[in-house]
């Protein structure tokens, strides 16, 4: 199973429709301060599923929508879409192929979408149950967090080792 | 239920002394429960000493020598369940550039089981990568992507 | 007392937006007060605009952004009452190489007033530099130093 | 006035006697990880009177003396001293040179001295009072910490601002 594409359309610094195709092995991301490559590692967690706003560094969950620069006005939505090659049969679901998608408008409605078809969030955590994907804190270390990994309480350790046993 | 968290705890300790030391090049790591009587509840401490220097206080380790050994534990973790795909945003920061070429050249070893994202400022890193996308914001506060390079 | 501290307040103000717009080329930051009515009392907030983009909650800046956005909170209090001595250990470690390269031409300006002891790992922080001390471990555990350059 | 000379004996992976000289303008300390770099931004803090182990990175203070290697012993006591140029008379004393010295035996016996002068560790916060050296968080920044000028509960920014202003 791999992550074979992700796509932003007003997410965070990503106003315009924007498609990553990732192939397997090792893929960097550059660039410089403040250009948005935070900001993908961000979508790649609330297209999971996160619900902490501290985790996505905002104070509210709005503040992932494209909020406008000095020049270009304010998005009404964001969503992010990513495509999992699902050939080796990884995730618990029929295709070889499987696309997640989650959306949110301003006025604060949300979807998900598995296959584009409408589901709720519970399905797609569901989904991901099983890779650990997202939820154990091992999977997507965010900037400045790897030093926690040692800080850790206990409590948090244990509670990732359970998850890897 | 115990039984299976002890296995696993073996595991990802067999794991964590020897990435560490490959990391390092030498020393010792270890996880070590706190109550060997109560191991579904008590604290999992993390003890390290890298290559011939005596065992502290984990404090007392150099900053990058925290980042190593937080990216030792990572690993010994991945070992025993490799996660599909794994995002790392600038985790390797902290570290000097001959520690950036350990950390390039380990990661190869499990491009086998896992998909990595790297976020990374480091040229040791993109070294290591298969691909490269560049971010840029030419126009001010809007990012785009570029491809900037494919290697087989 | 609290006239004096109403009118540091507003000088570290003033030298912020300077070094903020100075570091990033360009936007706008400042320290504000949480009640001008208690002064002495009340919060003191910060907030940060880089060029170009919308002011923001300061947590949706990059690392990098909020790297530079401290630094230059750090030099506006420098700039009213210069400290003897700084000893800075690697504070720059979240910049890109241009904005090094900044901050290496920025501290240059301070020179005449304090003396800056810079611990990094960073090619273009150790070109600011007018000398520079190698920290080696050539027998394990044992620290020894080395000069290895002195400009004019 | 500026800091010419940091001699350290013994301080945590500096055993032999290391003197290190200053100029003025802008000195860069290098090296590879775990060499020592910020065991002398922890000898400067520590020779200006620090009490707090969780700011030198320790769990006692007898951790800043040199536990040895697996090839040499540990050492029975640490020491600094800073000298410190003082021809502009910015610190209230007499002299144009001052030493300071701060010596530790692993008994817990300490010793502050202020050109080879026993004194109590408050004379020498008490001359460095004014400059706001070490005590203001701004003066010396330690790894990892820099993010935390932003921050900071609001009660230690004023504390900063207090001490500036
Ligand atoms: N909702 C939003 N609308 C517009 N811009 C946003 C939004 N949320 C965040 N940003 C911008 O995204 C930028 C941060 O991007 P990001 O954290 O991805 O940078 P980065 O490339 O990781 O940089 P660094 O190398 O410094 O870590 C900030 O400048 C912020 O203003
Ligand atoms: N009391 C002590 N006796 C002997 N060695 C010590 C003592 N205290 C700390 N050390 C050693 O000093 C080393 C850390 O040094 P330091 O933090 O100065 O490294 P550094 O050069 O700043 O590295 P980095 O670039 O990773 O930040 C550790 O390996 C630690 O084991
Ligand atoms: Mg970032
Ligand atoms: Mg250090």
């Amino acid at each position: 199973m791999y992550l074979k594409k992700l796509e932003l359309q007003g997410f965070k610094s990503f106003p315009e429709k924007t498609v990553i195709e990732f192939h397997e092995g090792v893929t960097a991301i550059v660039g410089p301060n403040g250009s948005g490559k935070s900001n993908i590692t961000d979508a790649i967690r609330w297209v999971l599923g996160e619900q902490s706003v501290k985790t996505l560094r905002g104070s509210k969950m709005e503040d992932v929508i494209f909020t406008g620069t000095q020049s270009r006005r304010a998005m009404g939505f964001a969503e992010v879409t990513m495509v999992i090659d699902n050939t080796d049969g990884r995730l618990p679901v029929e295709y070889s192929e499987i696309s997640v998608s989650r959306r949110l408008y301003r006025s604060g409605d949300s979807e998900y979408l598995i296959n584009k078809t409408v589901c709720r969030l519970k399905d797609v955590q569901t989904m991901f149950m099983d890779t650990g994907i997202g939820r154990d804190g091992y999977s997507i270390v965010s900037q400045g967090k790897v030093d926690e990994i040692l800080s850790h309480k206990s409590e948090d350790r244990r509670k990732v080792f359970e998850e890897a046993s | 239920m115990k039984k299976q968290f002890i296995t696993h705890f073996r595991v990802i300790n067999e794991n964590f002394k020897e990435v560490f030391a490959e990391l390092f090049g030498g020393g010792m790591a270890e996880i070590v429960l706190g109550d060997e009587q109560d191991v579904l509840n008590c604290n999992i401490d993390i003890i390290a000493q890298p290559p011939g220097k005596k065992l502290q206080n984990m404090l007392l380790l150099s900053g990058g020598e925290r980042c190593l050994t937080a990216i030792a534990l990572l690993f010994a973790i991945l070992k025993l369940r490799p996660s599909p795909f794994c995002v790392l945003d600038e985790i390797e920061a902290a570290l000097d550039d001959a520690n950036i070429i350990r950390f390039g050249e380990y990661i190869r070893n499990y491009t086998s089981r896992s998909q990595f994202i790297l976020v990374t400022h480091r040229k040791g890193t993109m070294e290591a990568a298969d691909m490269i996308y560049g971010v840029t914001m030419q126009e001010r506060g809007i990012s785009r992507i570029l491809s900037m390079k494919l290697t087989d």
